[in-house]
């Protein structure tokens, strides 16, 4: 006798069934029922409708709804795949797929990528880089020179711009990773290799076995 | 002068908007 999974489904818009997610990504099943807790948690935080919206994500990692932070859009932005305002469950799993430790490196990379191409036109550009920069400054109460800015972003991105053509692609991006591997520091979530622990109550009541 | 040896990108991802950890957070 089950516990949920058939009701969640119809009353959950855009829910997955674990098992799905599980073989598309590197969690098991029981570590997707778990992410299902934290989902749950999240959706419901500003409007109870289990969608995670802009402001709930914004508020979960920048603890405060209505300052917006151009990163927590950007990863918003990343996370909602068919680009409809809202991150459904699936999303929100194979999209934290790529911060587990055992997710492919090229994976992590490409993502950073995606997230500093600000305005998707396939490269990170000076303009983006320096835009991101301010930002950065600015969440972090931090002052600093339009000189010194510059003076790290020309450096910045002449390391990066190998080709010198004014633009970093993706190939030039994967290299400067490799040599700077702290800069995908945070795309390997350790919380997700024991999810299971952090949101133990749906482990508690599955009806499905882990194969591993 | 060491801000200005810093790796801009390496600046970028101390932000708050990309430490997804904080998800996590009871």
């Amino acid at each position: 006798m089950g516990c949920y999974p058939s009701k969640r489904t119809k009353e959950t818009p855009g829910y997955e069934e674990p098992t799905v997610l599980a073989a598309e990504t590197p969690f098991t099943v029981s570590e997707v029922e778990a992410l299902y807790e934290l989902f749950k948690k999240l959706s419901r935080s500003v409007i109870d409708d289990g969608l995670i919206h802009k402001e709930e994500l914004q508020l979960a990692l920048s603890r405060n709804k209505n300052r917006r932070n151009l990163f927590a859009d950007r990863i918003f932005d990343l996370f909602d795949v068919k680009r409809n305002g809202v991150i459904e469950f699936g999303e929100f799993v194979r999209s934290l797929g790529v911060f587990h430790p055992n997710a492919p490196v090229e994976d992590k990379i490409h993502f950073t990528f995606r997230l500093y191409d600000l305005r998707q036109t396939g490269f990170i550009e000076r303009e983006e880089l320096k835009e991101m920069v301010v930002a950065l400054l600015h969440e972090s109460d931090l002052l600093l020179s339009d000189d010194v800015v510059e003076t790290i972003v020309d450096k910045t991105f002449c390391d990066a711009d190998l080709k010198g053509d004014g633009k970093i692609d993706p190939e030039e991006w994967m290299e400067f990773v490799s040599k700077n591997p702290s800069l995908i520091k945070n795309m390997t979530l350790p919380y997700l290799m024991d999810i299971t622990l952090a949101f133990p109550s749906f482990v508690l009541s599955t009806e499905v076995e882990d194969s591993e | 002068m060491a801000p200005v040896t810093m790796n801009a990108f390496e600046l970028i991802s101390t932000s708050q908007g990309l430490n997804l950890s904080s998800l996590f957070e009871k």
